[in-house]
């Protein structure tokens, strides 16, 4: 099974677009995968069709358990509509998981002890992440076996890129030496604007060796397709952008 | 003097865009504005020019001391090369101050105190606050007087919204009575795609007496000008984001 977590501070940049429609993505390819939602926002859980108002149990029902009393995937995990894509889903009540940790020992590994604890027969677990590099984020990094940052091609995003990854470093050299970063994603490519050419030749300088060669155009279906909840590949499959997520997702299964 | 927080959960709706334009908008109609920088990923720093490579202290000399040691406004604002207006830069120190300041019994209002105690001659503060509802933005609403709530003009901004005015409302019930929402500000609006309509007709049709009619237009200049440390009223006066920021910033004079 491999772990990987979508992870950038930098708010907006496509981070729950990439782990659900790299998800569906595995999944449409026949490899089993769980989405988990580990952010307040719960925008990962909106995308697939999933409302927060249905949850009958918040504390119980969601990913909140996985870090309050190590329950197992197989607790949480519920199937989509999509067939091999099942999903943890996220809720508000994640944001009090930030100042409950505090006084834990062990604040930085509750979410690894639970999927060490796992038996699920998926191949593939997606975290996504909410935008920040507090403690439910540092959770995810420290259970995850790869992370793949998303880095929207606009200046903003690139200030962040160098923080983020001394973080990941920080990481490999306490609770998880293992993890590795499995690329850099160009997300929101805008083809007619210099500005998305600069920041994509700036990426291909700095990390030569983690960029994906995939890079996702900005496109209004891909903005749209969340609000029908479906992944991409489901709301049009033939766009550009379903094209550049099942690229990335061959990518990934060749690393 | 009127202290106006930029928040939303939701990341990259335009917060710190909003921040560092409505600023520099009333500095040019003569309004003395400091903006304070509170999110640990400084871009509104980075949008005015200031790097975190150049501060020698970043616990002394930026928005870490309001919440560590109560330091006045005077002590840790400095002026940026914009008449009228001054900075307090952001660092990416800020993360400490969510877990440091959870055992405090006053963790909510720390920056308030320091507010109160400052002796600014400024008749604007405008703080740019990091894409969570952690410790770091309820320090800012528990401070300032308004909000003003960015909305991307796409469907995963929107169902944010609830949420945020539902912490906006408790935080009115609970350390500050007084926060009023100045407004909610529809950007990043493309005139091209359905989408964007759709969200702004939600938006006039639930939050009709709290949306500014201004609304800012997706432009690839609002996304160049801060790789240049410029606001778009110095980067491209004549486009259509300087014009629609100089609009926002009328229409907050007047309220
Ligand atoms: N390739 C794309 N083209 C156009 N719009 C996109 C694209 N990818 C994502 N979006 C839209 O951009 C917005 C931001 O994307 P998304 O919410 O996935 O980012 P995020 O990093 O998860 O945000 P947050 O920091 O709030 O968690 C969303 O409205 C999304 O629908
Ligand atoms: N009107 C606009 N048109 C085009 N791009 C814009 C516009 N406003 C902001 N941007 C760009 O969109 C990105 C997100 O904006 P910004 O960083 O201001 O949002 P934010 O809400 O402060 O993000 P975060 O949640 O990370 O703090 C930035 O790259 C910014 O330059
Ligand atoms: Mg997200
Ligand atoms: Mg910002």
């Amino acid at each position: 099974m491999r772990v990987i977590a979508l992870a950038n501070q930098k708010g907006g940049v496509g981070k729950t677009t990439s782990a659900v429609n790299l998800a569906a993505g595995l999944a449409q390819l026949g490899h089993k995968s769980i989405v988990i939602d580990c952010d307040p926002q719960a925008n990962a859980s909106t995308a697939l069709g999933f409302f927060e108002s249905d949850i009958s149990d918040p504390f119980m029902d969601t990913c909140y358990r996985l870090f309050s009393d190590s329950a197992k995937l197989e607790d949480v995990a519920i199937p989509t509509q999509f067939p091999g894509l099942s999903i943890v889903r996220g809720t508000k009540h994640l944001v009090g998981i930030e100042i409950e940790l505090v006084s834990f020992e062990d604040r930085e590994s509750r979410l690894r002890v639970s999927m060490n604890a796992s038996s699920t027969d998926a191949e593939f677990v997606i975290i996504d992440t909410p935008p920040s590099l507090g403690l439910l984020t540092l959770n995810c990094l420290v259970a995850a076996d790869e992370v793949i940052i998303p880095v929207q091609c606009e200046f903003l995003s690139l200030s962040g890129l160098a923080r983020l990854l001394n973080i990941v470093r920080a990481v490999q050299k306490g609770d998880n030496p293992y993890l590795k970063v499995c690329g850099v994603l160009a997300t929101m490519f805008d083809s007619r604007t210099k500005l998305s050419r600069e920041v994509t030749n700036d990426l291909a300088n700095h990390f030569p060796d983690l960029l994906f060669s995939t890079v996702v155009p900005r496109s209004v279906k891909m903005a749209e397709a969340p609000s029908y909840g479906l992944p991409i590949v489901e709301y049009a499959p033939s766009s550009a952008g379903a094209k550049a997520y099942m690229d990335l997702t061959r990518e990934v299964l060749e690393k």
